[in-house]
């Protein structure tokens, strides 16, 4: 979600610095131990590049998701309305209780969009 | 950009089972080019996995995979989907007499039959013997139940006096495993219904020094259980083909929204091994 | 951005409150103020379900731009050491500085994704 | 699911013209379902602009439309981009001298020189001219006083006394009409020869009140312009289409991209207009 992005951005904006200054301290110093210390922190970026992939992926489906909650929701409160003004009551009852339901959901994907679902 | 979004509603996320059924799935999703989302109880709950599917049905979906555990508190979400345009497909557990379109999956009542003889040829007739099962209400586990009473009951030397629900998971496996063997000493023989049942019944009886003994006939070939059947811990486990059902339900739900004629069940394949046929 | 996004879905997670309650409000009052407040709500809602189909458009085209900067920046590393092994100094310098500017190119898409184009 | 990526570069982002541009660009995104970024310097600023293309190419965008404000400061990064594979259109103003595959625009040069064949059609051959421009070393404000001066050369009456840079903003464009009329008060014509600098040259005017008897001759119909042009504080304009531009350079990047031949120059119509061909 979105914290967990929040805390990976943050990580990569400072691995992609520590890559470019490991590069530059093996340019320099020319040892084998500098070497393998960019190839460490290159592969670590390599990673959080692939994570944050996933992780998009998972919040493309979240926000696709919670779109189409609102919109159902919004068709469920104009069913009631419309059943209302012909008087229905089982109907704009049961549309009613829809759109409450409906309604819990958007705001529990809401949480997830914002914590983001932390063990993925 | 419009690619078919189908949810896959496994039983428990993490289970090692599921993720099975889970990487079918994905590999599915990458052949197909199909985007597959996983989406469950973290633990196992029925009004939680009810509720997801209705999630499902609210988020618009183009197709939904999701076990039918339990035929009545299923059906009429099942049955809500397909009134409102999305297919669903059963996976791993049937719900028959709801609307959904098709089965994919193990024949339960066989595979429980197969554990029955399987048990009667092994124990030569003779066994007293405790179940283990995830759940009462699963209509799965009610099959494999009821398939393994069906082989046994003309058997006069077989005799189950006891079954106890694991809710999946191995340390309730263990813990009723305990439980039985407390009430019932003379018990010689288990069998457990759900993956991690075996895995758990093996700890305890490991535990008490009693597994030499002891006859395990379990479900599933996780990792674990591999091992103990090599060990020789446990006996024999019945066969499914969760990766397969995985990819095959996604395959076939890409069929329906095609527009193609499909049959309404789709067994897996299910039978009984030993350590022998271990590679 | 991601702080951008964070206030819109909270926001969107109370109107979908006020919507219901204004519904149910109707439903019980029935006067014309009533489904006048009912529909000033829902009107509000499906504006800011727009805008978040608007920024989550915008922030797509700013994660792929970063993830391919991550790749542009990775690839030049890969250059430089190519240049550097082979002792081409000219080459391996030229795609150092060019890693070094993709590397602030990173750090400011960064802030972008967090804050967002607040202006958008 | 990969829908081509182009970039629009503007000269500013909020700027009126170039948000006509956009708009153009985005009935194109629509109708050839592409996906079009709209990114540049918030505030006009040649060096923010080539960082943006600098940025663009790493992004690995899949085409480029861009200005070519100053063809030695855009030339390398226009290079750069064809290097890496990535084409580049150059918009409202070129940089033929690089290797930009089209130009998708008007002729500047022509439209500086309709301007001044109006103004000495309007003046009666007399004029003392001061000209507000939007940056000295931008080729397309070059070329469209240029144009204006070989236009107005061989007319004896028609004296060019003072020019200014507008830096393409209202506020700079009253300021330095302000400033010329201080310096040479004898300034009886006006010609502006970026979006806004009429508005601005009129605003001073006006506040002066001397809008009766100078002549102003400006570039562009945003709103303002053409308010003015009714009210006849301004005389005459220069029409360029900044809509068809931006929905022609996403067009031939698309030919270009589907491996299309196309011609290396697209003018866009430019003409000179007065009251009397207002609606
Ligand atoms: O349904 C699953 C069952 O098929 C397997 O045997 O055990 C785990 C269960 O979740
Ligand atoms: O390039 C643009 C020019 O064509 C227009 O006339 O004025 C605004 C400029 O940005």
């Amino acid at each position: 979600g979105i914290l967990q992005r929040f805390f990976l951005l943050n990580e990569i904006s400072q691995r992609t610095g520590n890559v470019y200054r490991s590069l530059n301290a093996y340019l320099i110093e020319r040892s084998p131990e500098h070497f393998l210390r960019y190839q460490q922190e290159r592969q670590e970026l390599v990673v959080q590049q692939s994570r944050l992939k996933h992780t998009l992926m998972q919040q493309n489906i979240t926000v696709k998701n919670y779109q189409n909650l609102i919109t159902s929701f919004l068709e469920e409160c104009t069913a009631v309305v419309k059943y209302f003004e012909k008087q229905q009551l089982p109907a704009y009852s049961s549309h009613l209780a829809e759109a409450s339901k409906i309604s819990r959901f958007i705001q529990e994907t809401t949480l997830t969009l914002i914590d983001g679902e932390l063990t993925n | 950009k419009q690619t078919y979004h189908f949810v896959l509603i496994p039983e428990e996320m993490d289970n090692d089972y599921w993720r099975l059924v889970e990487e079918g799935a994905r590999e599915a999703e990458k052949d197909l080019n199909v985007t597959l989302e996983y989406s469950g109880p973290v633990q196992a709950d029925i009004e939680e996995h009810i509720k997801k599917i209705d999630m499902a049905i609210a988020s618009k979906v183009d197709g939904i995979i999701t076990q039918g555990l339990n035929e009545n508190q299923f059906k009429p979400m099942i049955n809500k989907a397909i009134a409102k345009g999305i297919p669903v497909i059963t996976i791993d557990t049937d719900a028959p007499n709801s609307k959904r379109i098709a089965y994919v999956g193990t024949d339960n009542y066989l595979s429980g039959f197969l554990a029955g003889q399987a048990l009667i040829k092994d124990t030569k007739g003779k066994a007293v013997v405790g179940i283990i099962t995830g759940h009462f209400a699963a209509e799965h586990q009610r099959l494999r139940v009821q398939g393994f009473r069906d082989a046994v009951k003309n058997e006069p030397g077989i005799k189950i006096v006891a079954i106890e629900e694991s809710n999946i998971t191995r340390i309730e496996a263990a813990e009723k495993a305990g439980k039985i063997l407390a009430e019932h000493p003379e018990v010689t023989a288990f069998y457990g219904t759900s993956a991690l049942d075996a895995i758990g019944i093996a700890q305890v009886v490991e535990r008490m020094g009693i597994a030499e003994d002891m006859y395990i006939i379990g479900f599933d070939t996780l990792p674990e259980t591999l091992e103990l059947l090599k060990k020789g811990t446990i006996e024999a486990t019945v066969v499914q083909k969760p990766y397969e059902m995985g990819y095959k339900a996604v395959q076939l739900m890409l069929d329906i929204k095609n527009g193609k004629t499909i049959s309404p069940v789709h067994h897996t394949e299910t039978r009984v091994i030993h350590k022998e046929d271990l590679p």
